[in-house]
Order: structure tokens, then sequence, then C-alpha cells
């Protein structure tokens, strides 16, 4: 009763409520789940520097308090000789489509988010959650710029020693195109489609902040709520993932680490696609 | 020129923090978001410009033969993003040209939204491509102020894109149903 969907270089597996559950590819098959969660942002006295809202300047939860948005998942599949999909609905206001096209040795999530709802008058914080079996021991990977990978380690700076007091925002880092983390064994590796923040706050887990609406100013300046209610309900938000796993080592002369570059590179420069209407037209007088 | 130096004008207005970060009032933003959409729609004009040259052949066969009578509209559309597009949705006939800015060669699966699943792509040697059509997610086609017929996405695999060059590819509504799948979702299943 699973779902799996895939090809030759990477298939992914869905539990019967409709969570990703298990990736195999690169000849290793790891459990991975994924998930959306939202942090409630806090409320604040913006008068004391130390207990300021969240908003548009600072990502700061209220108690780290974390919120899964579903237990089960409504799931749609669509096969064919080009690509696989699972179409996921989370909830009323989140939903999203895993797909693996015929060629690929990544699994691509497009995520649909918003208007994310403020009803209970609570702000909210959503992420995408991958969590796997790989044993990172609080060190991932962030890049810098799409540039080189900079090491991160869970509570820790490199040149001082620093006492976190909010463990979630206290490891968030800016992601402006990948995060991953590995063990001796296997890799993980996530591209985004935009900047985002993101952390592994456990072992093997990766997460990514979507989207966000709060309700306070956190008076560094912009004197605003980020609550984009400009077009009535508040914003949606639709953005890619690309998830890479594989053999941290490099196996035949092809590293995982290159393919997410060239990925990368596609990702972010992606090809300029022009529209014309062709109607007078017949395909031999268009050649 | 007057054209491009809008969109630079407005690409330097985007390096202040706040453009970068997010961290703008909300009507600075629209502000933003105005300036760089009339910004595109200018440039689009030069775009359109360039490759009907291009598209006419070498500079030095012109002299030889007669200009293309087309002149080709080579629009963006800005709401991709969302599985909109007026042209690929509203006509029967049209090209698609994808411009690769990487320096090397590329291939890529793309999405093209349309309102019906009974299509057929060729490619610039005159070659149908493989395609594939699924159906534009009900929560996508639900997103409030979406004014749009499209129901599906044509997937294709663009095949050797060369570097910072483009291939085009015709895209023609089919009147043979019969040959087209209707996408189909497999039974929901629950534990």
């Amino acid at each position: 009763s699973l779902t799996v969907i895939g090809n030759e270089h990477i298939e992914l597996t869905f539990d019967t409520n409709g969570f990703l559950t298990e990736v195999t590819a690169d000849g290793l098959n790891r459990l991975i789940s994924q998930e959306f969660l939202y942090y409630e942002g806090a409320v604040g006295n913006n008068a004391e520097f130390l207990n300021r809202s969240s908003g548009a300047y600072i990502f700061r939860p209220n108690e780290d308090k974390i919120v899964p948005v579903a237990t089960q998942v409504t799931i749609e599949v669509y096969k064919g000789d080009l690509v696989e999909e699972v179409h996921q609905k989370f909830n009323d206001w989140i939903s999203q489509v895993v797909r693996v096209y015929h060629k690929s040795n990544y699994a691509e999530f497009e995520w649909l988010v918003g208007p994310i709802p403020i009803d209970d008058e609570i702000g909210k914080e959503v992420i995408t959650r991958f969590k796997s079996d790989i044993e990172s021991n609080g060190i991932f990977y962030t890049d810098s710029n799409g540039r080189e990978m900079l090491k991160r380690k869970l509570n820790h700076r490199d040149t001082w020693d620093v006492k976190i007091a909010e463990a979630v925002a206290g490891n968030y880092y800016p992601i402006t195109t990948k995060i991953a983390l590995e063990d001796e064994t296997a890799r993980m590796a996530i591209l985004v489609d935009r900047a985002q923040g993101g952390s592994s706050l456990q072992d093997g887990a990766l997460e990514l902040m979507v989207h966000r609406r709060l309700l306070k100013d956190d008076a560094f300046g912009v004197g605003e709520a980020l609550n984009e209610t400009e077009y009535g309900d508040g914003l949606v938000a639709r953005g890619k993932h690309h998830l890479f796993v594989g053999l941290s080592k490099q196996r035949e002369g092809v590293s995982l680490k290159a393919l997410e570059r060239l990925v990368q590179l596609e990702t972010l420069l992606p090809s300029w696609k022009l529209f014309s209407n062709a109607e007078p037209l017949s395909v031999d007088e268009w050649r | 020129d007057a054209h491009l130096s809008f969109m630079r004008e407005t690409m330097g207005i985007m390096q202040h923090h706040d453009a970068i970060t997010g961290t703008e009032k909300q009507k600075v933003a629209l502000d933003y978001a105005k300036r760089l959409s009339v910004g595109f729609d200018a440039c689009s004009t030069n775009i359109k410009s360039v490759l009907n040259q291009l598209s006419d052949g070498p500079v030095e066969a012109k002299a030889t033969r007669p200009r293309a009578a087309f002149e080709f509209e080579f629009k963006t559309c800005s709401l991709l993003n969302i599985s909109s597009c007026e042209i690929s949705e509203k006509t029967d006939k049209f090209t698609l040209t994808l411009y690769n800015p990487l320096a090397h060669s590329t291939s890529e699966y793309v999405r093209v939204p349309v309102s019906d699943y009974n299509y057929v792509v060729t490619d610039n040697n005159g070659a149908t491509v493989i395609t594939q059509v699924v159906p534009v997610p009900t929560e996508v086609i639900d997103i409030f102020h979406r004014e749009s017929s499209a129901k599906y996405e044509l997937v294709f695999l663009a095949s050797n894109l060369p570097p910072v060059g483009y291939r085009s590819y015709f895209i023609e509504k089919s009147e043979n149903r019969n040959n087209f799948a209707k996408p189909q979702a497999q039974p929901k299943k629950r534990s």
C-alpha cells in the first residue's frame, strides 16, 4: 500500500498517510521524511531590546514552539514517460507536488503555502523539514552567497565562546543556494530557488523557512508588521526545493557535490522562456 | 537604450539593503515590483528586435534573400510561476524559444501551461518531441486573483540548449484527441 515514484537514479516512497518516508539513491536506502511545520512568532515589548517581536528583520519564535500542520496528507499520483508526480495536500493553505523527472538524479518539491491564517491572532513562520537517519553530529553546511560551502556547528561559533540564548533563531543561517549534511556514508542536500533561512537543529534534519506572516512590528525600523494584506487574505508563496541524496564520498569519478553544483547553476540561471503566437504559420513555414 | 537604462536604474534601486532582504515598507515593495515589471516590459522590445534579427538567419546570408515575412513576438510570461501564460493558453499554435544564459549546454524539462491536453511539439530539426501532460494542482487553480484557463502543464525535455544560445519549439494543438491520454490520477491510498 506504499506509493513509489522515481527513476533508475532516485526513488521516493510515501507511506499510507501520504508522507515521504524513504529515499533510495546511489545504491543507498535511507529513511527520509518531509513535513511542514510552523513556529509561532514571538510577541514582545519592543521597548526592551531582549524582548522584541518577531518581524521583518528578526526571526524569533515564541518559546521555540513548533506546530506540525498535518498528521495525514491527501495524495494523488500521476505517472508518465517523462515525469512521476505525487500531489500532496497538507491542509487548506499548504500543498505540494513532489516529482522526479525521467533523467534527473534529484527530486523536486514544489510547495505552495498561504495565505497563512491569522484568525487566531498568532503570527506564523512556516518551515519545511527533511529528517533523515544520517548521523551528522550537529554539523551542517550552508553556502556563502552561492560560492563556497561553510561548515556550521550547532550552538557554536568558530571565533568566540558563544552561549545561545535562543535555540532555534540562534542556529539559523542564510541559505542562498544550498544547505547540506552528511556522515561517513550518506549525504543529503537541498537546493533552494530563492534566499531562505535554514538550519539543522537535530542530527540528520534540515529545515528551511518558506513563508511567514507576522502581526507585530519588530521595531528595527520598518514600522509595519510583516502582514502583507494588500491583496486581501495575505500572500501565497510558491517555490521549489531540489533534494539530493547519495553517497558522501566520490564514486566512479562523479561526486554528488559536483552534480549539485551543476543543478544549482541551472536552477538559479534557468533558460529564458519567450512565447510567440504562431497562428498563421505551419510547422514547415516556421522552420 | 532608454529601455535598457530604465532596467539598469531599477536594478540599481534593487541593490538597496531593504530590497535585498525584504525589510521595505509594503508600499515600497509594491513600487519595486512595479518598476521591475515596467523594466521587463521595456526590455522585451529589445529582446524581440534582437531575436527577430537572429532568427532571420546569418547576417552574411541576408543580402542574398528577402527578410522573413513573419515577425515573432518573443513575449515573456511573468505568471509562469503560477502556471499561467496568455499565449500558451489562448492560442492553438505558438512557439517557445529557450535562451540559455549559461556558458555550457544544458537540457531542461519545460512546463508550459495549457488549457487542453492534446498538443504536438516539434523541435527546430522537425522532429516530434515526446510530451506528457499533467494537471495543474487544484490548489494552484484556486489561488486568489489567478485568472487563467490553464488546467494542465505540457511537459517536454528541451535537449542540448547551446551555451549562451537558443533553441525554438513549435507547439500546436492536435485535432486527433485519441492519441493523447488525459492525465488520470491513481486511486487515493488510505490506511
